[in-house]
């Protein structure tokens, strides 16, 4: 079983159609591994990054870097991930 | 093993095995009103279920529902169940749903992407897309939102194997796809197709593939309208709507473009919940609040369905 220990998932706020195209690029690095849960798609939408823990610090300084808005939706993914089993166990029993 | 439909947890996630031993219990406690219809296997050979809400009649008009095209949505799949529920329980009772289906029926297919849905059980709760091999890829799955023979290979959709929103190799290579293809052509009466997806809160309508306007673009919007605004009334959740490509992003080989090319009207996706806190990890205590929040919403497109045929 995957596990995703770590990740978090990050809220990213393009202002423009640069910073778009800059979060565009950022996700075709595959060695990065990251998901766009929504896709950037326009300036002032949100989209929501999935990073693994291994590449966070790459991606934060790279939005920092160019001045890319964001805010950590979720700290760490396996947590949830880990409390979506036990209720469903829970209600199993 | 859930038993009876009266015992199940509606307000937990649960397996294919037990969503499937459930859809036999529906039709079991229901068996005028409900049938479940076979129409195809999965890659993996998983069988495909539709469910059939009919009060008979021959050659009636069909509205399509279905959740969980994309596996790792579950709250969709949480939703269809409660939904399918629901709408045994209004038949007879809610005098919308009663005209409904005194003059229609409904196919509801609750589990898309079963091959998908196993794979976020088992191995990958993050699991989007199909599980078929590609040949000359190590990257398993293709999205099946994007495999739909409208504007496939357009914009936003992706060539290579490993993305998130691979098209696939051609239009309907997935048999998840090329079986409800089969299906509503098949069956050549279906007047609206709601595909219901999550977590952006939206109501969305043709096109994705292109961004000229629909030309049933002004009803389609007015019908949105009253569904969001309903669907609000509820808890307050705010959705927006508009057509896929003015409201999100380009997208092409979707299926209610596909629908609505091939002579479906109402063609419609909804978004389910969240307000960017859980995305895909949507709380199972939210299962019920997004169900019943989104029912008004259904029952304003299907009345509006029943009420303008064409």
């Amino acid at each position: 079983e995957k596990l995703f220990v770590g990740d978090q998932v990050l809220r990213v706020t393009a202002r423009d159609e640069e910073q778009i195209a800059l979060l565009r690029v950022l996700g075709e690095r595959t060695e990065l591994q990251l998901d766009f849960w929504r896709h950037p798609a326009r300036p002032g939408l949100p989209a929501d990054l999935q990073v693994p823990f291994p590449c966070l610090q790459e991606v934060k300084t790279f939005l920092e870097s160019n001045n890319i808005s964001y805010s950590v939706m979720i700290e760490d993914v396996q947590e949830l991930l880990d409390e979506e089993k036990k209720t469903m166990n829970k209600s199993r029993r | 093993t859930e038993r009876s439909t009266s015992t199940f947890d509606f307000a937990s996630y649960h397996t294919l095995d037990e969503i499937y031993d459930w859809l036999n219990t529906l039709v079991a406690d229901h068996p005028n009103l409900v049938s479940k219809l076979h129409i195809g296997q999965s890659y993996e050979k998983r069988p495909l279920y539709v469910l059939k809400f009919s009060t008979g009649g021959s050659n009636r008009s069909a509205i399509w529902l279905d959740t969980g095209i994309h596996s790792r949505e579950w709250i969709t799949q949480a939703t269809g169940v409660w939904t399918a529920n629901k709408i045994v329980e209004e038949y007879g009772q809610d005098p919308s749903v009663t005209a409904i289906l005194d003059s229609m029926d409904i196919f509801f297919e609750i589990i898309v992407n079963p091959d998908g849905f196993a794979f976020t059980h088992s191995s990958n709760r993050l699991w989007r897309k199909t599980r078929s091999i590609n040949a000359g890829s190590p990257c398993v799955g293709v999205d099946p939102n994007r495999n739909w023979d409208a504007g496939f290979g357009g914009a936003g959709s992706s060539s290579n194997p490993c993305s998130e929103t691979y098209r696939g190799p051609y239009a309907h290579s997935e048999s998840e796809v090329k079986s409800i293809v089969d299906f509503i052509c098949g069956h050549g009466s279906v007047k609206s197709i709601i595909s219901i997806h999550s977590y952006s809160q939206m109501l969305l309508y043709p096109y994705g593939y292109k961004t000229v306007p629909a030309p049933n673009h002004q009803e389609l919007n007015e019908v949105a309208k009253k569904a969001v605004s309903d669907l609000a009334a509820v808890y307050g959740t705010k959705y927006t709507y508009g057509s896929i490509a003015d409201t999100i992003y380009m997208a092409g080989g979707t299926s209610v473009d596909w629908a609505y090319d091939n002579g479906v009207k109402y063609s419609f996706t909804f978004e389910l919940r969240d307000t960017g806190r859980y995305g895909f990890l949507l709380p199972s205590s939210q299962i019920i609040p997004t169900a019943t929040e989104t029912w008004p919403a259904l029952l304003d497109i299907m009345v509006h369905v029943l009420e303008h045929p064409y």
